[in-house]
């Protein structure tokens, strides 16, 4: 463990519970993509599938918990609690054309041709691209609550924080695993549009709205 | 430097 996976995972951390407290305190998802927060809930499950094989730490274990736990909690709210207050006519990205590439992709891509790995690696590549139907609503509607910004912001920044995390890990440990950081770059790149936004306007005050 | 899966990375 180093201090920049240490700080992406916290990142991580903050950005799955600022969202589930902004849903949950002002009882509503308006502005918030469903179809993101589904994908992020698979991504969870693909990728933790091994908290039923190995165990690794409590910290290991622990996180996975609460991010498996946060994310259901979230689509739940989102799709069945407070499902009145979910702008379906702004979240129409077409999923499908995420998951099948993605999906065709981890078979074709991996590092070991069994259950778990593929679908970790599913789960690695289903990752960068998850938060698209989100930005993609954002642009629909031209605006984006301030503390959704906060949310992706954290998100966007734990990425960034592993790809430091990979160079630190390839100079000391002499690790490196292709896979995970060709996509936490492409993940990392999709946000750096709303990372401009967010430093240029978010932080001097203002709210995030569309066309810049 | 092999490239090898990140068992213990969330």
């Amino acid at each position: 463990m180093n201090i920049f996976r240490l700080t992406g995972d916290l990142s991580h951390l903050a950005a799955i519970i600022i969202l589930l407290l902004k849903i949950w305190k002002s009882r509503s998802c308006a502005g918030i993509s469903g179809k993101s927060q589904v994908l992020f809930a698979l991504v969870f499950t693909t990728r933790y599938l091994d908290l039923l094989t190995s165990f690794i730490s409590l910290y290991n274990t622990t996180m996975k918990v609460i991010y498996i736990g946060c994310s259901y909690a979230t689509v739940y709210l989102i799709y069945m609690k407070l499902k009145a207050t979910y702008d379906g006519n702004h979240d129409t990205f077409r999923v499908e054309f995420l998951i099948v590439p993605v999906g065709g992709l981890a078979f074709l891509v991996n590092h070991d041709f069994s259950p778990l790995e593929i679908l970790w690696t599913f789960s690695i590549y289903l990752e960068s691209v998850a938060i698209l139907p989100q930005l993609f609503m954002i642009s629909k509607t031209g605006e984006a609550e301030t503390i959704t910004t906060h949310y992706l912001f954290f998100l966007g920044l734990y990425r960034a924080l592993y790809l430091i995390n990979w160079i630190w890990r390839f100079y000391f440990e002499g690790f490196f695993d292709m896979i995970a950081i060709v996509a936490g770059v492409v993940q990392t790149i999709l946000y750096c549009d709303f990372f401009y936004l967010y430093v240029t306007k978010v932080l001097k005050g203002k709210k995030l709205s569309l066309p810049a | 430097r092999t490239p090898v899966r990140a068992k213990d990375e969330l």
